[in-house]
């Protein structure tokens, strides 16, 4: 463990438990894409197979069900709760997911690290939360109004993942076979994908002015 | 150093 990939899992965290909060507080999930939600617990649910067969760590098994609690917990909320579900705007949220779950799929079938169920699901998941987001980057663009907590939930998954590259490239330079292609690639593409968002995160932040993304 | 196993990471 370094420190870039503790800041980045803690990051990540915070971003789950910042949405989960807004949520769980104010009883609204405005200009929260649900369908985000949904590919993020499906990236959970094929990652973490091996949650109850691998012990790794304390932490790392802490916060998978972290995570996994988390991430469907949103979901509850949004689709379930009879006061939370009021609020979302479905003829907004109108991503084809579909149309990001089977590309990744099909792309797991042809690039894995090893033709095994787990395996090709894990790379699954790796593809499928570099796109995660774009049903919520759409949101923003449409509805215009980003309110901050939904702000800083994407700029908190941005910042995790850009954390996470560092922690690759440590972990390259201090263990001798730490090779992982998919992954960093994946990670890489996921990244740039929040670059637009950052710079005008950023940029509205200097000027002190609402979050406007351009339509 | 922690052996790095397959999956380590979250």
């Amino acid at each position: 463990m370094n420190i870039f990939r503790l800041a980045g899992d803690m990051t990540h965290l915070a971003s789950v438990l910042v949405l989960l909060l807004k949520i769980h507080t104010i009883k609204s999930c405005a200009g929260v894409s649900l369908k985000t939600q949904e590919l993020y617990a499906l990236v959970f649910a094929t990652r973490y197979l091996d949650i109850f067969t691998d012990f790794i760590s304390l932490y790392n098994t802490v916060m998978k069900l972290i995570f996994l609690g988390s991430s469907f917990s949103i979901v509850w909320y949004i689709r379930r709760h009879k006061i939370v579900r009021r609020s979302y705007d479905k003829d907004q949220d109108t991503f084809r997911h579909y149309f990001l779950v089977l590309p990744c799929l099909l792309l797991a079938l042809v690039i894995h690290e090893k033709f095994t169920f787990r395996e090709v699901m894990w790379a699954f998941s790796l593809y499928l939360e570099a796109v995660a987001i774009l049903p919520q980057l759409v949101l923003l663009q449409r509805t215009r109004n980003i309110d901050n907590l939904t702000g800083q939930y994407v700029f908190l998954l941005g910042a995790y993942r850009a954390l996470y590259i560092l922690n690759w490239i440590y972990r390259y330079f201090t263990e001798p076979h730490f090779v992982h292609w998919i992954t960093w690639i994946a990670g890489l593409v996921q990244t740039l994908l929040y670059a637009d968002f950052f710079y005008y995160y950023f940029e509205s932040w200097k000027n002190n002015v609402k979050l406007q993304l351009p339509a | 150093i922690e052996p790095t196993s397959e999956k380590d990471e979250l």
